[in-house]
């Protein structure tokens, strides 16, 4: 059975995109695993990023989860380049499914009943989120078992880790589901901004210390350059500091995950 | 009778807030006029950006949007250290309001309606969007007469100007309110990007042409320092890159707005 996965930050641009792919594709090519990347993003950035890689068609994402009828979201998943690596793709429609849910009896538990068969399929299920605490990312962190939470090293992406935390606070309280904190993940690190990344890596530390990942993802244009190209950077720069960091990202996530 | 921008991108963290706050700073510093700023992104960013100069209080703008009584943002509006310059801040109620409006005859018209006292009160006002094409979004777009798009040189930014663009069609035509595009700022552009820069800049020029600005808004970590103080960067680093590009940024919307 599956472990399930949402990469989610409140914070626009912080890395979640690029987290969620990288991250797959680097538990599949260095750990072998059977990987299902979800993008419950309407702008569908996922497919975007990994365009190169992966074949569209099938079943709209927002028909599953706009059923009425039990469907399950493995029947969304399409295969890649990449053996092992498959992709649920986000589409349009998604934007109209975060208000069609909001009037539905048990909106943020759509996603959490549509996934039990993509669990029986996959070692690892990764859930790309928008930029918002909207519907579409609370049916993510209702599905999952973990949330992972990409930040920047700005002040506004470090405040908007308190509330993505309260945030699961509230699922565990109110819906009694239980999704605890992977980790929270320091992006888009850049060595020339020393002051910033003293000031506000100090505050990270300072309130959240051991739920920090010791991996911190740098500042690394072969990171855009790959998301350009529509391909994953471990396939497109392999020997970049942005391929390496994610693939120790991948190592640290399974040590968690065993750690459990 | 006051000129409105709505500063929108779907794109999360393209320079929105950055760009919204740093904007308004330079029309009062050198141009004397009076400028209110309103925050309609539910993560009130505009605030953090500024809470060195803004004091708080007053009546919550969600208030104001939800109101069965016929209300105005001016009422809202919170004077700053900096004269001349005001801000009707985000409350944490905006999250419930982009779905309460959902239901709402009109749902896209609220902000329109409630702006035209503060129309009278200013010379420009400039709007912060959250990074989606929600009800929020929407509802600048129709209060606004002029759309202001910060891209940055990233494939999914690039592609998301498609996106805002079709909407202001569909603003235009089913709605039938004249919102224009003022232009398209290419922002957080890093000299050492190179190829990248070339890439999706040339991708920008192609498709957009005339509609860019002329100016760019440099990488300059002068602005995202003086987003941790809480101060404008024209403030608290008065002779950076960043300053300047937002100085020269006011003088080319002036010289656009002149010309239309
Ligand atoms: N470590 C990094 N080094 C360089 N560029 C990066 C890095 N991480 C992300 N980026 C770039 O920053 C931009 C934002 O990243 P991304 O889209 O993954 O963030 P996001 O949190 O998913 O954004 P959104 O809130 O819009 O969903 C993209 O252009 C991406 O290529
Ligand atoms: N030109 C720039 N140089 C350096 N840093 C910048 C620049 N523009 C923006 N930033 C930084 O990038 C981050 C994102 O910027 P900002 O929050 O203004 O984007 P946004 O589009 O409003 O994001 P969101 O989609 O979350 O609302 C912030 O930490 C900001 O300080
Ligand atoms: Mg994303
Ligand atoms: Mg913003």
């Amino acid at each position: 059975s599956a472990v399930i996965i949402a990469v989610a930050a409140q914070k626009g641009g912080v890395g979640k995109t690029t987290t969620a792919v990288n991250l797959a594709c680097a538990l599949v090519k260095f750990h072998h695993l059977r990987v299902l990347l979800i993008d419950m993003d309407p702008q569908g950035h996922v497919v975007a990023s990994l365009r190169e890689i992966i074949t569209l068609g099938g079943l709209p994402l927002s028909e599953i989860l706009l059923s009425e009828a039990p469907r399950d979201v493995y029947e969304a998943a399409r295969p890649t380049k990449i053996e092992g690596l498959y992709i649920t793709p986000a589409d349009k429609r998604l934007n109209e499914t975060e208000t069609l849910l909001s009037t539905r009896l048990g909106r943020e538990h759509i996603l959490q009943n549509a996934i039990k068969g993509a669990r029986t399929h996959f070692d690892v299920i990764l859930i790309d989120c928008p930029p918002n605490l909207g519907n579409l990312t609370l049916n993510a962190l209702v599905a999952a078992d973990y949330a992972l939470v990409p930040c920047d090293l700005s002040i506004l992406a470090f405040e908007g880790v308190a509330d993505i935390l309260r945030t699961l606070e509230t699922v565990q309280s109110r819906l009694h589901h239980d999704v605890d904190l992977l980790g929270i993940l320091r992006t888009r690190v850049d060595v020339r901004t020393r002051s910033l990344n003293a000031t506000i890596g100090r505050g990270l530390e300072e309130s959240y210390g051991p739920l920090l990942f010791e991996t911190r993802i740098p500042a690394n244009s072969a990171l855009t350059k790959a998301q350009a190209v529509g391909r994953s950077v471990l396939d497109y720069q392999a020997r970049s500091r942005g391929a390496a960091a994610y693939q120790a990202l991948a190592a640290e996530v399974l040590a968690r995950l065993e750690a459990e």
